[in-house]
């Protein structure tokens, strides 16, 4: 796995704050 | 003679004047009127006070208020500036303001590594990073041995950890993401470069002209 670990990390849908603007359109 | 009565806009609390947000971020006075229809909306989801509570900002990110992630939690935590269990208004532009598209690296830079101090020591440290890894694969397909997420984990510290005192600290993190630059992709979000076009439901009749801001 050529990743390191905050790559890994970056990939959680917690960091994906586009979820606050999707639902309210 | 008559009068006339102007019944007084109600704002949620915690509103603060746009134009004021707007001088402050890097958001037009036009945006922040966009982010507080925005606001509104998340806020009024559930709780109905004008404040967004986690459970709201859970709600909003994943459809479900009830999905618990360290991630999303971490980032909440970062919103509430202070630190009194939900998001005002003036928090939720100014934090926003970070992951605006033109928002300085060195401010995402900052904000990036708060998130990822879990334990606020001023450091990151080998087993908050370990902490994290194991919270995404709980949350992901990914499966992955103990010894190989320690491996992972070593490895980066031996990229990151210049002065090897065994943590990360802020110039080292700065640095790191330097040579890194997809660490920060999270912390932009295109939607705001012009939330005002990209949300026309939230365009208001604006009072402010912000060509004469």
């Amino acid at each position: 796995l050529n990743m390191n670990a905050f790559d890994i990390i970056s990939l959680s849908a917690g960091f994906d704050l586009s979820g606050l603007f999707e639902g309210s359109e | 003679m008559g009068c006339v009565c102007v019944k007084p806009v109600k704002h949620t609390p915690g509103y603060e004047d746009p134009v004021i947000l707007a001088s402050e971020t890097t958001f037009t006075v036009s945006e922040v009127e966009a982010l507080y229809e925005l606001f509104k909306k998340i806020s009024h989801s559930i709780i109905k006070d004008g404040l967004i509570h986690k459970e709201e900002f859970q709600l909003a990110l994943f459809r479900n208020s009830n999905k618990k992630n360290l991630f999303a939690d971490r980032v909440f935590d970062l919103f509430d500036a202070k630190r009194n269990g939900v998001i005002d208004f003036g928090e939720f532009v100014r934090s926003l303001s970070i992951f605006h598209p033109d928002t300085e690296k060195t401010e995402k830079i900052s904000f990036a590594f708060r998130l990822y101090d879990l334990r606020h020591t001023g450091f990151i440290e080998p087993d908050e990073l370990k902490e994290m890894v194991l919270a995404l694969l709980n949350e992901s397909d990914l499966c992955l041995s103990d010894d190989v997420v320690q491996q992972i984990v070593d490895k980066t510290f031996a990229e990151a950890d210049k002065k090897g005192d065994g943590k990360i600290d802020p110039d080292e993190w700065k640095e790191f993401v330097v040579q890194n630059p997809s660490l920060l992709k999270n912390m932009t979000l295109p939607y705001l470069k012009d939330i005002t076009m990209a949300f026309p439901s939230f365009v208001m009749k604006s009072e402010v002209n912000d060509d004469e801001m």
